[in-house]
């Protein structure tokens, strides 16, 4: 029943005991917000009905499936100086570390999803929702090819009259520096380390899509389905990803900044280089 | 001499519309990759030698024959990092150049794998600066262990059991040199022991 506070620093995040996020606690901006954080997926429509397929092209979701956390048996915590981490097993095929640093006031969260399983016979597209209390007001901001924020309102464009025949997919966005929300007190943003996709669904949450698999050709063009496989030795799997996004919490007007310096930041990382020499000639 | 053409021309190649947007053929996708690693590869040789020009301009004054050989990790993806993988139990050091490309000062957590416990972090002044150590989690291993096939040429004999992660702080446009060493005591372990409140199953 006990909570688990991580962060060494200003930043603390609070989980339950069941191993869930709950909370978003920053002592210096004095922002104290809920946070959940969730997996599910989006089963890739096979185009029995009519013919249009979902693949490479057609995001053309045919029912959302959660993924339940495993929970506290696969919940681990790594407390330490300049960095606390939290391990968890969200599934066999998904796997995630969230960590948060001395000297930042934002939390970085490495998944690993895959291979996607399609024994099923289902191709999935596999997403990360974050919620929290923000009222948004089915307003959201994405990135144009990381330049500027642009206003998005859910199931509404301003030059035309738009008809909803896909309340998910009409209302995704392609992310490449990240996206954010906000209501008349705080900011809630997320920035990627690669191009995904990425929305709000419902106010409140963000989501991203963080990798997918499916098993047909939407007859776009490609030409085969959007299922990547990788062969070591004639062992083929599918394809596993390894990314990182990284979410703060800001009062209103104060996270353009961060968007801005640490989106610069995650575009250009340290390059490391390494020698090796003997004993103490390094000087 | 060394050059960065082929990064070029695998940079031109990746502008087409399907490799930006993920819509090509897998085979496709494929050489877009393939061409992208030469081309890194490529430009990783002309990164050292630039490193080792400005890291011996900065301690004798002047850019002579590059003397050292810097290494980069490509694969720290997949936790695979040959250059770091070294023992350093037997009095050998590793020097770590870190270059900072953006205009203002940056302060980051280095993280790198290693397989000794015992090491000390210095930095360029030769003083010791804090440090922590993180254990790799299982997915990484595993994911590791399957790509080391493809490359068992490469692969060191041990497995990396740790993170070695240090603070590293960079002047704009600038780098600076971090030693890892051998140490009599052991770097903070990420108080693994006292703070894993859940005994995971994941470790069975």
């Amino acid at each position: 029943n006990d909570t688990v506070e991580i962060g060494p620093g200003n930043l603390k995040l609070i989980y339950s005991g069941k191993g869930e996020l709950t909370q978003y606690i920053n002592s210096r901006s004095l922002v104290k917000a809920s946070v959940e954080q969730s997996y599910s997926y989006y089963a890739g429509y096979n185009g029995s009905k009519d013919k249009q397929a979902s693949g490479a092209y057609i995001f053309r979701p045919n029912g959302t499936y959660s993924i339940n956390s495993e929970g506290q048996d696969f919940f681990t915590v790594l407390r330490g100086p300049l960095l606390d981490e939290v391990h968890q097993r969200i599934s066999s095929w998904i796997y995630q570390i969230t960590r948060v640093y001395k000297g930042k006031e934002h939390a970085e969260v490495e998944f690993t999803v895959g291979p996607i399983p399609i024994k099923d016979g289902i191709g999935k597209e596999v997403v990360t929702k974050i919620t929290t209390t923000v009222k948004n007001n089915k307003k959201f901001y994405t990135d144009s090819s990381g330049r500027d924020f642009i206003e998005r309102v859910r199931d509404y464009r301003k030059d035309w009259e738009l008809q909803v025949n896909q309340p998910i997919a009409g209302n995704y966005y392609p992310i490449n520096l990240g996206l954010y929300m906000q209501d008349n007190s705080s900011e809630f943003s997320i920035l990627v380390d690669r191009s995904v996709g990425g929305s709000s669904i419902v106010d409140g949450q963000l989501e991203l899509m963080l990798h997918r698999r499916l098993l047909f050709d939407d007859s776009r063009g490609v030409g085969e389905a959007l299922n990547e496989t990788v062969c070591v030795l004639e062992d083929c799997r599918g394809l596993t990803i390894v990314g990182k996004y990284f979410l703060r919490i800001d009062p209103l007007r104060e996270g353009a900044k961060w968007r801005r310096s640490y989106g610069q930041e995650i575009y250009s990382p340290l390059l490391l280089a390494f020698a090796e020499q003997d004993g103490d000639s390094w000087a | 001499r060394t050059n960065t053409d082929s990064l070029a021309d695998a940079l031109a190649i990746a502008q087409h519309h399907d490799a930006v947007s993920g819509t090509s053929k897998q085979h496709v996708a494929n050489d877009y990759a393939k061409r992208l690693a030469i081309g890194y590869a490529e430009a990783e040789e002309v990164v050292g030698e630039s490193l080792s020009c400005i890291a011996e301009s900065a301690s004798n004054g002047g850019c002579m024959s590059p003397t050292n050989k810097f290494q980069q990790c490509l694969l720290l993806n997949i936790s695979y990092c040959p250059p770091s993988e070294v023992d350093l139990s037997n009095g050998k050091s590793l020097v770590v150049v870190i270059y900072n490309s953006l205009g203002w000062k940056r302060e980051d957590v280095i993280r790198i794998p290693v397989i000794n416990e015992n090491v000390a972090v210095k930095d360029a002044g030769g003083k010791e600066i804090e440090s922590q150590l993180l254990p790799l989690l299982k997915a990484s291993v595993g994911i590791r262990d399957y790509y080391s096939k493809a490359y068992l040429s490469m692969a060191s004999n041990v497995t990396p059991k740790y993170w070695l992660a240090f603070t590293a702080s960079l002047p704009p446009l600038g780098f600076n040199t971090y030693i890892i060493s051998s140490s009599s005591s052991t770097a903070k372990r990420a108080a693994s022991t006292s703070s894993q409140l859940y005994d995971t199953k994941a470790s069975q």
